[in-house]
């Protein structure tokens, strides 16, 4: 018997996600945003971050077609979480690496705080 | 993503969603 690993899997299968989320091909969910609005997959959302996890695992929340965020919510940083999510890229410009931090924490993505924390930590003279 | 200068980070990026609640 034998298993044939394809190494590259993880990351076609990320790469397809994102082509269907640009093209709106069953998104089920509008992140509002101040005043912008981002469509997305609620399954990758809730693969990425403990808060859409437990919004999307409420009974009463789960059937939602558009979520508002904290009005304290950076929209670009949003934009670069959400890209992270769907490319395993993080963007970090110098003036948005305490925006992205701060919208990180309220997403509850633990692993990517810490790894801003790490990198400030690192660039600091 | 060219021009930028990449870190790799081997580390977890994500929460793991539990087997069963």
């Amino acid at each position: 018997d034998s298993c044939i690993q394809f190494t590259r899997h993880a990351s076609d299968v990320l790469l397809n996600l994102n082509r269907l989320r640009s093209r709106d091909i069953l998104t089920d969910v509008t992140i509002l945003v101040s005043r912008q609005q981002f469509r997305a997959h609620k399954t990758v959302l809730m693969a990425c971050s403990g808060l859409f996890y437990t919004i999307f695992t409420d009974s009463l929340k789960c059937s939602l077609n558009a979520i508002s965020l904290d009005p304290k919510v950076d929209p670009e940083g949003f934009a670069i979480l959400l890209e992270f999510m769907y490319t395993s890229r993080l963007t970090l410009k110098e003036s948005l690496i305490m925006a992205i931090m701060n919208t990180a924490i309220y997403l509850q993505m633990d692993h990517v705080v810490d790894t801003c924390h790490r990198f400030i930590k690192s660039s600091d003279p | 993503y060219e021009g930028v200068n990449t870190i790799k980070e081997m580390g977890r990026s994500i929460h793991e969603i539990p087997r069963q609640e």
